[in-house]
């Protein structure tokens, strides 16, 4: 029976803690869910590594530390790296250099009643578990396309806003967040800067009704559906779903440890 | 280095006693403040299901005396030398130094959360770098 903890035994030599009764592991456990910031181990519903978000976060990971040896990582000293993420990839993602947490987010837009029937023109990122105390340093929409089979040469305008409160409680506003074009063979990860948003639904998490996707034909100005030009929707493939990246640098603060 | 030659000759002269010679010996063979290894395996806590990478840390600790003289031990502070001097003076008043860690290092864990988002992110100060007396 494995304990999870191995120590040396004074002969150069790890060897289990075999002699740890069951209460005290529990008790080291919670202590370091405690040390983690977790009140308890997260139960993941049916967590999928080859679904995009997971993905995006491994290669991330394994970029980060080398050839992703993942049992041997050495990580900067505190003292001559304030911020975790700064010494690697700062080309790649600028974000990094001032990021402690990086955190990405599934679509779970298919929860949200009112956004139900538009699932791949709306998207909903749940920021129940984010601390206020943690700032936003940059937040990327991710939206995979793949090339457009309509077979045109054209321009697509991407808009994405935030849907709001409005007077009455039916009433929903779409509030302009970022927008960008891309050219109809464009084939790969399309990045929408929502930074806003995200601090916005750190700082008032209820503010948070989702966003919502409006694509228009510049040649036509006509509005299309987000499946017409390639972008992956829900029925699409797992690896290629959109999802949300959000950068974070945590309040010093949040270092400092309550007496229990 | 007097007091040690005269543990080393008490213990030598009481060999026949050989519940107070361990007590004697043992006092005089530990070793001196050191890191040593700790490892906290997250397969085997059973974390796997959520905990993405790494497979486990190398947590390190601190472990054994700060004896003098003090520059055998490992990075010893000013403060520990003073503190070993008050201790040598009044030893059943005055405590000796710790040995414990002077330099931490950060971990980064990658795990998902319960609603399957997926958090990248750096604990501090949960690796011994290395050890000392304080």
């Amino acid at each position: 029976d494995s304990t999870g903890f191995y120590t040396d035994n004074g002969l150069e030599q790890s060897v289990m803690v075999s002699r740890i009764p069951h209460r005290v592991k529990k008790e080291f456990q919670q202590e370091i869910l405690t040390l983690m910031g977790l009140h308890h181990k997260p139960k993941p519903r049916a967590p999928g590594k080859e679904t995009s978000a997971p993905r995006f976060m491994i290669d991330l990971y394994n970029k980060l530390h080398g050839s992703g040896a993942s049992g041997s990582i050495e990580d900067d000293d505190e003292d001559e790296h304030p911020h975790f993420f700064s010494r690697t990839l700062e080309n790649e993602m600028p974000k990094l250099n001032s990021s402690d947490v990086i955190m990405s987010f599934v679509n779970h837009v298919h929860k949200i009643h009112f956004l139900r029937h538009e699932r791949d023109r709306t998207f909903f990122f749940d920021f129940g578990e984010v601390s206020p105390q943690e700032t936003v340093t940059g937040a990327e929409l991710r939206l995979y396309k793949a090339k457009d089979r309509r077979g045109r040469h054209t321009t697509y305008h991407i808009e994405v806003f935030t849907i709001q409160q409005g007077v009455d409680e039916q009433d929903k506003i779409l509030v302009p967040e970022t927008n960008h074009l891309v050219s109809s063979d464009f084939e790969g990860w399309i990045l929408m800067n929502v930074t806003n948003a995200a601090d916005s639904w750190t700082i008032m998490p209820a503010s948070n009704m989702g966003l919502y996707l409006k694509i228009t034909d510049m040649s036509t100005g006509q509005e299309l559906r987000p499946n017409h030009i390639g972008i992956v929707g829900h029925r699409g493939d797992p690896d290629k779903q959109a999802f949300l990246v959000c950068f974070f640098k945590m309040s010093q603060q949040l270092h400092v440890r309550r007496t229990r | 280095s007097a007091r040690r030659q005269m543990d080393t000759r008490t213990a030598v002269s009481h060999r026949d006693d050989s519940h107070w010679t361990w007590r004697r010996t043992r006092r005089y063979v530990r070793p001196v403040c050191r890191r040593k290894t700790m490892y906290v395996d997250f397969e085997d806590l059973g974390w796997q299901s959520w905990i993405i990478a790494p497979e486990g840390y190398s947590a390190f600790y601190c472990d054994g005396d700060c004896i003098f003289p003090l520059g055998l031990n490992m990075n010893a502070t000013n403060h520990a030398i003073v503190q070993l001097l008050l201790h040598t003076v009044k030893s059943q008043t005055m405590p000796k130094p710790c040995c414990s860690p002077t330099k931490l290092s950060a971990i980064s864990v990658l795990y998902f959360d319960d609603n399957s988002n997926v958090i990248l992110k750096k604990y501090r100060s949960m690796k011994v770098k290395a050890c000392g007396c304080h």
